[in-house]
């Protein structure tokens, strides 16, 4: 089973849109996933369609409850997606959580890890325990970056969190890629960015970029990831180009 | 003296380029200026055009250190403005920090009350003992929107936040205003998310909004905030005239 998060602290770099597209392109290629959703703002569970706050389980109840196994917690989506949802109530476990349990993920699905070829984790902006949990649980991780100046910066801030996370919690925690996102090549801003993405993490970039488009924002409204929303459009081509690629 | 946080959870939705913006227009008004940046991410300390990681102190000198005042770490900026920058070490600050340490602005503050007319401070992404000792500190909070479905969802969690912190930890807090940013008028997405904020949030909604261009991120690399990057350009002007309406 392949195991990854989609990680940067930088807010708004496209986490959520590349996690839920990357986990939906899987599973129309008849792999068995599983998407996570370890954030409390319960982005990937909106972006898929679901309501947060009328679910009967969601991740929280599976760190709260010894008695509650991901069986109990796992949904499908009206696209047929497995998912394990998240609730805003994660933060307080988030805030609760001690250095002792960041490996607590290993445990939880230690039961299912039989069940799927890949679970894919979807990340806070923020390194707290919740994140570098995942971090400690996870193979290999996925960092989108908007190209912006401020999201290039913290590009250089989670390097240093992988690095020390391979130097203890998990030596063997591979990057699979740095993914441009919210490119617009027409300005300045993108080209620099991709310029210095390309000087100083050539080996890491993914091939594909995903542009800027509002077709992104609608269809987390509509609650459908874009490569069901809209499979012809560039930004879906690009995500399954990009998933056909870590396959 | 007035003191506003810039606050809300939902990552990239023009927190640090609406703290910077209105931080700078009042300081060009003449009024006594101080910016906070409270984010380990410190972007606020980079969109002024300084480097957090060759400052000799920064906000988390003074959290940490009973010894260092707020004017050992007080810089000027190439522009004039007054800030206490921030370092990526803040993250190891917030994490250790106690519900015993909520109140800690107070304190630290406490010294310079009477040099400033207004202190802003920049909270990052998440609900953090951070984000929430700003809360219990300040008397108002400006919430930027972005025009999209997550933000609007993360505007009804940052409430529930409020509500909170009004009921025990700081009982007059005030909500200044929640300002529409990376509006595209010509979006259905924006049409949508503006008509619910006129919906549900009538009397909180600043009359300006802050239209999606790229010479924000411009100027961020720049170092400056777009109200001196390009003074006639409209982004700049809106957060002027926002400015100006809150004075
Ligand atoms: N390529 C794109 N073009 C335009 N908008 C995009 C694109 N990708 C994502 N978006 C939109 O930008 C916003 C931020 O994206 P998203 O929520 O996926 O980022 P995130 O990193 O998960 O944010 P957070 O840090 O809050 O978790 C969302 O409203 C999303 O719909
Ligand atoms: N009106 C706008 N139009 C286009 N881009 C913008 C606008 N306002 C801000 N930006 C850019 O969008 C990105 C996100 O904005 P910003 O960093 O201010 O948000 P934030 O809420 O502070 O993010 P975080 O949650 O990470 O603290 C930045 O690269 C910024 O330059
Ligand atoms: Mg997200
Ligand atoms: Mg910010």
């Amino acid at each position: 089973m392949r195991t990854i998060a989609v990680i940067l602290k930088k807010g708004g770099s496209g986490k959520t849109t590349t996690a839920v597209n990357i986990a939906t392109v899987l599973h129309q290629k008849g792999k068995r996933i599983l998407l996570v959703d370890l954030d409390p703002q319960a982005n990937a569970t909106l972006c898929t369609g679901l309501d947060p706050t009328s679910l009967q389980y969601n991740i929280n109840d599976l760190f709260k409850n010894i008695n509650i196994k991901p069986a109990d917690v796992i949904l499908k989506t009206s696209f047929g997606l497995n998912i394990i949802p998240s609730h805003p109530d994660l933060a307080l476990t988030e805030a609760g959580m001690k250095a002792t349990q960041v490996g607590i993920l290993n445990g939880l699905f230690e039961p299912i890890k039989d069940d799927y070829d890949y679970i894919i984790i979807d990340t806070p902006p923020s390194d707290s325990y919740l994140t570098v949990s995942a971090l400690a649980y996870v193979k290999e991780v996925i960092i989108p970056v908007q190209a912006h100046f401020l999201a290039l910066q913290g590009l250089t801030q989670v390097m240093i969190s992988i690095d020390q996370v391979r130097k203890g919690l998990n030596p063997k925690l591979k990057i699979l890629g740095i993914l441009p996102t919210m490119v617009n090549q027409r300005t300045n801003i993108s080209r620099e960015v991709l310029d210095q993405l390309n000087t100083h993490y050539k080996d890491l970039l993914f091939p594909e970029t995903i542009d800027y488009s509002v077709k992104h924002p609608e269809s987390s409204l509509a609650g459908v990831p874009i490569v069901i929303y809209d499979p012809k459009h560039s930004g879906a081509l690009s995500y399954t180009k990009l998933t056909e690629s870590i396959l």
